[in-house]
């Protein structure tokens, strides 16, 4: 039960709530202007990956999803041996993205692409 | 205030996987002939673009596609003047060459709008299956009820004949007009029919086969 056990040492006490530089999911759009290709592809007009950066607390909440082993990771890090590095933010959940385009004979082309956009980040 | 990337500055093959599928479809790689597809295929893409995805593009949980790759196929057709008095009849042959092996036929249909509206009266359409040239005509009926006035048939048993697949589709696009014939717009040509195959593609999203070394056919 690492919630009670953390209220034990100090510096976890000083970590209470989400920081700014915790890991999260962070947009990066890029347009298929900028590529040239929004002329054979109809939609979307962009696509935006995200991706996931941050320090992983050493408290890791619920909603991170975290396996058992980042928590024991963190804890090592934390207690035994520094150069164990922390659990590192990645992406958990992705989401397919559909894309509509034009094909060389002039078919129109519907066809979704599996783990295109990260959804949300895990520590692990 | 992102400014437009140089492709230049891209590397020759680009590390982000959509990019790198995306790549092989564009224009400059081998195949590309036509323009852009315009008119009512688009629009009809379109629309089922708008009810499959939202904006970024992500898949709606309602969607009710039943696959993850529609290809619309445009007809050619034959040439030659398809109006006799009041009769349009029109030769149409959808090429179906060169279909990714990855993508596995589920269902084909085709797409066309039973009746037009005309300035005096109305156009009345239907297909017809152009098999061998002794077998008689087969006049293909609607199998789904008309939706915003577009009209589909089942031609999924006329392109998988046993374990293959039919490399083209023959059909021929009838209508007669129904109301007196006035005014230029008499002989206005219906908007030809467009096929859709409904495609599992079993290698979605991964990197296209050429990225990985050549296996040679058994």
């Amino acid at each position: 039960d690492t919630g009670t056990l953390a209220h034990d040492l100090p510096n976890y006490l000083r970590e209470q709530g989400r920081e700014k530089s915790d890991c999260s999911l962070r947009p990066f759009p890029v347009s298929f202007a900028q590529l040239g290709w929004d002329h054979w592809i109809i939609a979307p007009h962009r696509y935006n990956p995200r991706y996931c950066k941050g320090t992983c607390p050493h408290l890791l909440r619920h909603d991170y999803h975290a396996p058992n082993h980042a928590v024991v990771q963190s804890f090592v890090h934390q207690l035994v041996d520094a150069s164990v590095p922390r659990p590192s933010c990645v992406p958990y959940r992705y989401s397919p993205i559909s894309v509509l385009m034009i094909e060389p004979n002039g078919g129109i082309l519907y066809k979704e692409y599996e783990n295109m956009i990260a959804e949300s980040c895990t520590c692990r | 205030n992102q400014s437009p990337l140089p492709l230049g500055s891209l590397p020759a093959v680009p590390t982000l996987p959509l990019l790198q599928a995306l790549q092989t479809r564009a224009p400059g790689s081998p195949g590309w002939q036509v323009g852009p597809a315009s008119g009512q295929p688009l629009r009809y893409m379109l629309n089922l673009y708008r009810r499959a995805a939202d904006r970024e593009g992500r898949p709606r949980r309602s969607r009710s596609l039943g696959t993850n790759t529609i290809r619309l196929v445009q007809a050619s057709s034959h040439g030659g003047q398809p109006w006799a008095g009041r009769w349009y009849l029109q030769a149409l042959t959808y090429h179906l060459e060169g279909q990714p092996e990855a993508e596995h036929l589920l269902r084909a249909t085709v797409v066309y709008l039973p009746s037009l509206s005309l300035a005096h009266g109305r156009l009345l359409c239907a297909l017809e299956l152009v098999a061998a040239s002794e077998a008689p005509r087969v006049l293909l009926s609607p199998t789904a009820r008309p939706r915003h006035g577009w009209a589909e048939v089942d031609v999924t048993p006329y392109l998988v004949l046993g374990n293959s697949s039919m490399e083209s589709l023959a059909l021929r696009h009838v209508c007669v007009r129904a109301g007196r014939a006035a005014g230029h717009n008499a002989l206005v040509a219906p908007s030809r029919p467009f096929l859709l195959l409904y495609l599992n593609d079993t290698q979605a999203g991964l990197a296209p086969p050429a990225a990985e070394p050549h296996r040679h056919r058994r």
